[in-house]
């Protein structure tokens, strides 16, 4: 119902105005209603600046800077409703070192409120997780668990 | 609540049987190119009634059941578990005074298939009702599947909304 | 024939003339997330004739033009220039004797704009023709967009087939 | 023309046999055509079998197998008509530590044919490199051009 919708929108917005900024070291972003009349049929638009830029289209940015976007936006959204677990299949293959090490503290944060699985294959991520779980196949096909070491 | 464990048979690239026991907090997943890293994905996914094959990669369901290798003959059936703590929030109905509770769901070659809850036979829909109000089963912000993170951004503003409702 | 230099200027985040001395060879563009490179290719692209504003991630071919930044403000044109060397084999028609030759394209926030062949006006027929043979300019394996690489898997096989006609 | 496309899918059917294999260290791959009666109209499919494992339906392929797979495609058609320069943006994202390596000594082997200009964020990958050109927004918003070292 519209009240609902509204209501979420707003949290979501309120927490995407935060996440966004801490997550990518400055800059800002919100979300918008493509048609404040109408609630029930209303789109979401995201308006997004990183640090320092002029706010442009989002077909603009960079492939590091729209996967931060979608990665504050999916944050947003867990923090009004958390789903118990959250699988991540290398979201962090796009980012730089700066960006990679403020994604993993984010990681951190949010791993209070759920379950968070994560593919990577990079080294700091690896380091963030509390567990790792190797996969391999010593055989070809055939996928096995192992312990893993990180040097 | 969160995955306790997470155990694969025959599914996909994990003929043997295969047991990750999860715990809370940030668990990673690390491997070489096609060890069958994003097929763990694929595992929770199915498990917990996923239907659209396309979202699994393949292109029919079958598609999930080990196909073999070049040393190894095919399997006649797929099965993944899931173990679910309570974690202080009580499951809904039936199993509210469960610590744990575990899905099982089954496929054979023949096209059959089957889901269970804590060894009895259930239906997909008893599967979905255990997740209603934790949203556990919400594809789109439970699952970002490699290579889709970009969807968020490129997809219509519509299309956005949805994720705004699943969070209501 | 190889590309000597690149000169952007005014074009997306290079408000300020950058030149780019390439040799034969690999060449590594290296920097932190945003900071331009991909904005590279999209000059290279664009000098050479690229029509759609959508290939270059833009809504409106405008969108090439330094828009400005929160401390700088816009300009009003967009110029690349790229200059190639010969090596060997020489340019088509009336540059056959040269060395090398730079092309020069430029677009006004009015909506003017320009192609030039050293220092000469000329048409982008003119600067298509310059690559008939050599097909450097043929989009589809002289550039491999940021996350593009996968679409030749996904595509349907009759545009796979685009693929081996460009290299007939 | 008819005789034209068909000889030219046979080269870089040839090259494309060769290539993934030593691409990707084993397994096979190969083009087909979708229709053989229609030269004018077939459509072109890829066949392709990493090390050891089955021959599958491309989708269910991994990123990184992906990813390889259309890199073997691409070097194939360079081999049979290299165009003067090549444009590559990050398409080592998704690769392990073993395709990276195999990519780049294919990569050097290929720049006999063709410049190759490649952005990417992997250190292996610019080691590898002739040269590299280090872009920077030391002021946001404003890239630059600056030499760089790699330590
Ligand atoms: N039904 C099946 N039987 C056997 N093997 C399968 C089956 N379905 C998929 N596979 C294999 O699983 C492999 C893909 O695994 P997966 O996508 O999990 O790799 P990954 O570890 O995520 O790799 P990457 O790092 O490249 O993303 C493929 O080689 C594919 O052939
Ligand atoms: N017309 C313009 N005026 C000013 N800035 C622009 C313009 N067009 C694009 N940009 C900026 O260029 C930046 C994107 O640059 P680019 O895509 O080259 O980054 P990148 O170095 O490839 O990063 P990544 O490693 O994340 O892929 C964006 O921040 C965008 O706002
Ligand atoms: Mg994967
Ligand atoms: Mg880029």
């Amino acid at each position: 119902c519209r009240e609902r919708f509204r209501d979420t929108f707003d949290q979501v917005d309120r927490n995407f105005r935060e996440i966004y900024p801490s997550l990518v070291g400055g800059g800002s972003a919100r979300l918008i209603l493509t048609d404040e009349e109408d609630l029930l049929e209303s789109g979401v638009d995201i308006m997004v600046q990183p640090p320092g830029k002029k706010l442009q289209a989002l077909t603009l940015l960079s492939g590091g800077e729209m996967a931060m976007t979608a990665i504050a936006l999916i944050f947003s959204l867990f923090k009004v409703k958390p789903s118990p677990f959250c699988l991540l299949d290398e979201v962090d293959a796009p980012l730089d070192e700066g960006n990679g090490a403020r994604f993993n503290r984010t990681l951190q944060q949010m791993s209070e409120l759920s379950q968070f699985i994560v593919i990577t294959h990079n080294k700091k991520t690896m380091e963030c997780a509390d567990t790792l779980y190797g996969v391999t196949m010593a055989v070809p096909g055939v996928s096995r668990l192992v312990s893993v070491q990180l040097d | 609540m969160h995955i306790r464990k997470l155990e694969i048979c025959g599914f996909k690239s994990f003929p043997d049987r295969t047991a990750f026991h999860f715990g809370p907090g940030i668990s990673g997943v690390v491997g070489p190119n096609g060890c069958g890293k994003s097929n763990v994905v694929d595992a929770v996914k199915w498990c917990l009634g996923e239907q659209s094959a396309k979202s699994l990669r393949g292109g029919s369901m079958q598609d999930v059941i080990f196909a073999g290798t070049q040393a190894r003959t095919q399997m006649g059936m797929a099965e993944v578990s899931l173990t679910f703590a309570a974690d202080g929030v009580p499951f809904p109905g039936e199993f509210a005074h469960h610590e744990e509770i575990r899905i099982t769901r089954r496929l054979f070659r023949d096209g059959g298939g089957e889901y269970r809850i804590n060894e009895a036979r259930a239906r997909l829909r008893d599967v979905q009702d255990l997740f209603l109000d934790t949203g556990a089963n919400n594809r789109m912000y439970s699952f970002i599947e490699q290579g889709r993170i970009g969807q968020i951004i490129s997809a219509r503003p519509e299309q956005r909304r949805a994720l705004i409702e699943e969070a209501a």
